[in-house]
């Protein structure tokens, strides 16, 4: 009875916002925001993503988001950086 | 045995529909549509923007798998020649239609809709949608500009109608024709609004008075939002009367009562979607199909409305992402129809108020790449085989699975959710 997951992503040209942050074309992408998803959080990373031959480093980490959805629902309040986040790190792996 | 299947997808519709728990909003006939259905409450599209979602989707594949992160790639000649899920139908002995935004136009469909792969004719496109962004909205100096923020006379607008209104007029002239050839089909209806611009009929404003909207819960950017995850909404920037706000970019923010005022369009927009969704479910009844169609309603992806300063999709974020998701199943979902009883009777949102519960509702956390090998499932045809890695090579297979197994069709189902069932099918 594994929890289901759901997986979404979203590209980025740079790592602060710029014009193009919304709607980057493929050869701009410079990081990809994967998240993964169940009811109770949303775990998010920002990687570096190589457009030529669409790979994702997950070995650089630009950034990350973690949110518990029980005590956060409007993902207002990001604890990435104050939790051990590994054993969601490895799930999303 | 050979049910039809009425696909309805909506542009940046996010879940603001009272069978979601929404308590501002006025969507009787979608809440009337969920009161016969099986509702997700937590549905997510894949990549929160048209084109790379709607081919996500409609390929059951995911974005590393189409490789569609962007408007400007086609998928059967930049990644792999992935069948779709309307194409498969066509292939089962099914009629399919393409009527309004299913696929996102342009090159990431191949300039046609990905036509003749997945339509048995070519798709419709209602003819005013080529003055979606010109210059019709009606400004205070009493000049026409291209606002964000667009309620009209639609009286005044090229040809007196609107894209939405000539796809629900064709949709319902194509159900008609079915009807009367007896053609089993498959018939796709994409919805423009509530997309941008917020251009619909201005009597649906008077579903909500100014006064009645608030900001949204949670309108300041996060304290500790890494700026990479921030989305700056350039899209709206770049309407007529956002660009005369002068906001600063990145960050904003918006004037408050502009923020009210987006908020405000965006419900009326999605009460105008209402009564188009009724008009088309009504016909549903009125040409006799109820019994044998399935609807699925959903869409692409979700809209912020001022939550975490940001505005439109284009983020990881829960609003941009979650989406609404429910089917009716005839048989299924509700118990049989009797012939010529009325499944879905137009409702007025000037006048509807009565709240409806959604026939059955699942927690689940669910995908819209499931669609494709769902709705296969539900229409008797073999479920695509789940895709190898890589599956570039594979015309048809799928990354979602199927999400028929967690459709519960009985009351009791109803009332153990209610009682906190976290696995409705387990404790069915």
């Amino acid at each position: 009875n594994e929890e289901p997951l759901a997986f979404s992503q979203y590209p980025r040209p740079a790592d602060t916002p710029q014009w193009n942050s919304d709607k980057p074309r493929l050869k701009d992408i410079r990081i990809m925001g994967y998240s993964m998803r169940t009811v109770d959080y949303r775990f998010t990373l920002w990687v570096r993503f190589h457009p030529n031959n669409f790979s994702a480093d997950f070995e650089d980490v630009h950034a990350g988001e973690l949110y518990m959805m029980e005590t956060d629902p409007n993902q207002d309040y990001n604890i990435y950086n104050n939790t051990s986040h590994g054993s969601f790190f490895k799930k999303m792996l | 045995d050979d049910k039809n299947v009425l696909f309805i997808v909506v542009d940046d519709l996010r879940p603001v529909l009272g069978c979601y728990g929404d308590k501002l909003v006025k969507s009787p006939n979608i809440d009337q549509l969920a009161s016969r259905s099986i509702v997700f409450s937590n549905a997510y599209a894949q990549q929160a923007v048209c084109a790379p979602s709607r081919v996500s989707f409609l390929t059951g594949r995911r974005p590393d798998t189409t490789r569609l992160y962007d408007f400007y790639s086609y998928w059967r000649v930049h990644a792999g020649n992935y069948s779709t899920m309307p194409q498969y139908f066509k292939e089962n002995g099914y009629m399919t239609l393409s009527v309004g935004k299913v696929f996102h136009p342009g090159v990431s469909s191949n300039h046609s809709d990905d036509y003749p792969y997945s339509w048995s004719i070519p798709p419709f496109h209602p003819p005013t949608e080529k003055y979606e962004n010109d210059k019709t909205c009606r400004g205070k100096d009493g000049k026409l500009h291209a606002n964000l923020v667009c309620p009209v006379d639609v009286t005044e607008m090229p040809s007196g109608t609107l894209p939405d209104i000539q796809s629900t007029e064709e949709a319902i002239h194509l159900l008609n024709i079915m009807k009367t050839n007896k053609q089993k089909f498959f018939l796709a209806v994409g919805y423009h609004k509530p997309h941008i611009p917020l251009r619909y009929p201005q009597e649906f404003l008077k579903l909500y008075p100014l006064e009645n909207i608030t900001l949204a819960p949670d309108p300041w950017v996060p304290e500790k939002l890494p700026p990479v995850a921030y989305n700056p909404w350039t899209d709206i920037r770049q309407r007529d009367d956002v660009e005369a706000l002068n906001v600063s970019f990145p960050y904003g923010p918006l004037p408050d009562d502009f923020q009210r005022q987006i908020r405000q369009s965006y419900y009326a927009a999605v009460s105008y979607l209402d009564t188009q969704v009724g008009l088309l479910l009504n016909a549903l009844d009125d040409v006799g199909l109820s019994d044998s169609t399935i609807v699925v309603f959903t869409a692409d992806h979700g809209w912020s409305l001022g939550e975490h300063g940001e505005w439109a999709k284009y983020s990881n974020f829960d609003v941009a992402t979650r989406v609404p998701l429910m089917f009716y199943v005839p048989g299924m979902t509700t118990s049989s129809v009797r012939q010529g009883e009325r499944v879905f009777p137009y409702l007025d949102p000037f006048s509807y108020t009565l709240g409806l519960v959604p026939q059955g509702r699942s927690k689940k956390v669910v995908e819209l790449v499931s669609l494709f090998s769902t709705l296969a499932e539900l229409a008797g045809l073999q479920v695509p085989p789940v895709c190898p890695e890589p599956s570039f090579h594979v015309a048809l297979c799928t990354e979602g699975g199927s999400i028929v197994r967690y459709f519960n069709v009985s009351e009791e189902k109803v009332e153990k959710e209610k009682g906190g069932c976290d696995d409705t099918y387990r404790c069915f």
